[in-house]
């Protein structure tokens, strides 16, 4: 499994134009300057498999993760959207499809919506199907800005609970 | 379940000890049970020592020590059970040049058994990547273009209102 | 004791909108007293938006506006008030080449008027430098050179047993 | 005020040769690989000028402050020592000589000692005597590494006093 590619509207400072990215299956490097949207980017990824707290987001409450913005340059969006095409063909997933497309969408009243190749399913469905393929937003492969020193101040039972958990 | 524990623990151990000499040559790393007997009721301790150094705790150590040995964690981890993607943001922050392109240079291998998508300012860094990705502002809000890319790719994706 | 408060607030105010308009051109930047009737009931809000951004809150900043933020504060009151010298370690780790190079700029302006030691790894900001002073862990133990030192200088510093 | 010169012996990872370093006046720039002891150089600026806390030289302990080394590569130390230097021919300090030499020494059960010019002194004398010149270890001029970020996570109210104190 990996992620081909991902398709963003609405979210952070992804505007209301739709956003498309390919990844290419190796070693992908996000370069850009201070604030222009790298960060968010990765956000987005967390958001599509299901990041719940909006504070790991950077964001003050979840309205705060739909694309607003000053008056004139662009009109605030009402929703955000992020679809995520995982490459399945190693069948990791269990799902029996060559790419699983899991999208995500919330409103400015929070509502939200998921949709596992195009049919609405609920949040735990999907991070059941997820975590299956060792997949999960808090993974200890999900590393945020500024937080490298933080994983060699987790307490010893807690590295104990990471690798019981890879056992 | 103790014994499957116990092969986990020292698989991961061996490749930490491994991957952290390889990245901080001359030094040497280990995990230490607090209750061998019983692991599950004591945590897992990790000491490492860059070359030449005694290092009595990790917190004494460096930013750049402590985003090695971190580092070094991960990647034990990633040998010896794959997630399918690692999602890593400036982990190189702290990082001289050195030991950025070292990290890079394990990173480009252990991608072959899973995707990294990795932001960096580095330029030893982003000379290793597959695949560089860049991000920019434009007409008030972000867009993105592979860096090969065309000029054509970038006016589609960034141009116009946004 | 209100009159002085607020010629300072004003005094440094204004520091604070001019250098953050340097740092982030386009960019515009204030304070705002929580209670301006009785300042002392309150305290200082700081907001700041980039050039073409509306920044409601500074916690929704990336790490790069936030470093550039909290220097323009930092250098706002230096420019009202210099203390005799400033200590800083690696306050450019998020800011990408353009940012570190304009923030090295202002630091060696500022550096007329007070001493700035400031430890880092990159080299927009080394090329600014009035002097390099290198640190390097050699025979055990830590020793420093300064850059421009000949070889001899390094082996009395930093030869035999430490 | 700036500071002319440092000289550390036992330190950190200042080992037991007296090290010395002359600074300039201006913009001063430290590098070196990732370990070599840039920070713990900071440090001892810092312990030099009244610094209290261990923690924030990154020690658990004031013990962790004195060199301590791997058998064979240099005998660990019994007391750690700093000397500033600092140029006063404005007399910011006041203090009548053109350089003041701050001398801090701590030994192994933690006993400090503090020396001016030469003779020794209480803390509070030397903390008293780098007030006047707007000289305190934790002073807003002070940026640990990491600690850039949390420079705008102050208060409101913590600004004010900011302001206050500079005033
Ligand atoms: N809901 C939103 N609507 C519009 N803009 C937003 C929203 N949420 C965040 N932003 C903007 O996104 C920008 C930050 O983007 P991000 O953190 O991804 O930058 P970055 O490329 O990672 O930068 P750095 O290199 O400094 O870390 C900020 O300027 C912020 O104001
Ligand atoms: N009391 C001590 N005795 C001996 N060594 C010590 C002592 N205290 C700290 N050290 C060592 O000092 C080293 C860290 O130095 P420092 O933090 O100054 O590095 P640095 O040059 O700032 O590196 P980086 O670029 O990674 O931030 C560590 O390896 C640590 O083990
Ligand atoms: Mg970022
Ligand atoms: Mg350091």
């Amino acid at each position: 499994v990996y992620i081909k590619k991902i398709a963003i509207r609405g979210f952070k400072s992804f505007g209301n134009r739709k956003v498309t990215v390919n990844f290419s299956k190796g070693f992908v490097v996000v370069v850009g300057p201070n604030g222009s949207g790298k960060s968010n980017l990765l956000d987005a990824i967390r958001f599509g498999i299901g990041m719940l707290s909006a504070k790991s987001m950077r964001a003050g409450s979840f309205s705060d993760l739909i694309f607003y913005s000053k008056s004139g340059s662009g009109r605030a969006a009402k929703y955000a959207a992020v679809s995520l095409y995982l490459d399945n063909t190693d069948r990791r997933i269990p799902v029996n499809s060559d790419t699983v497309i899991i999208t995500r969408q919330i409103d400015l009243d929070g509502k939200g919506v998921y949709r596992l190749n195009g049919r609405t399913v609920s949040r735990s469905q999907i991070v059941d199907l997820l975590e299956a393929a060792g997949i999960s937003p808090d993974g200890y492969n999900m590393i945020p800005q500024g937080e490298i020193l933080e994983v060699i101040r987790k307490g010893p039972v807690e590295i104990r609970r990471l690798f019981e958990n890879i056992a | 379940k103790r014994n499957t524990f116990l092969s986990t623990f020292y698989a991961i151990e061996k490749n930490f000890k491994q991957i952290f000499s390889s990245l901080s040559p001359g030094g040497n790393a280990r995990f230490v049970l607090e209750n061998p007997l019983d692991p599950f009721s004591g945590g897992v301790i990790i000491e490492a020592s860059p070359a030449g150094k005694e290092i009595k705790r990790l917190e004494l150590m460096s930013g750049g020590e402590k985003s090695i040995t971190s580092l070094a964690l991960i990647f034990a981890i990633q040998q010896y059970h794959p997630a399918p993607f690692y999602i890593m943001d400036e982990i190189d922050a702290f990082l001289d040049e050195q030991n950025s392109s070292r990290v890079a240079d394990l990173i480009k291998e252990l991608s072959r058994t899973s995707q990294f998508i990795v932001v960096s300012l580095k330029k030893a860094t982003m000379k290793k990547a597959d695949q560089i990705i860049g991000v920019t502002y434009m007409n008030g809000s972000s867009c993105v273009f592979s860096i090969d890319a065309n000029l054509k790719q970038l006016e589609e994706q960034c141009g116009g209102e946004g």
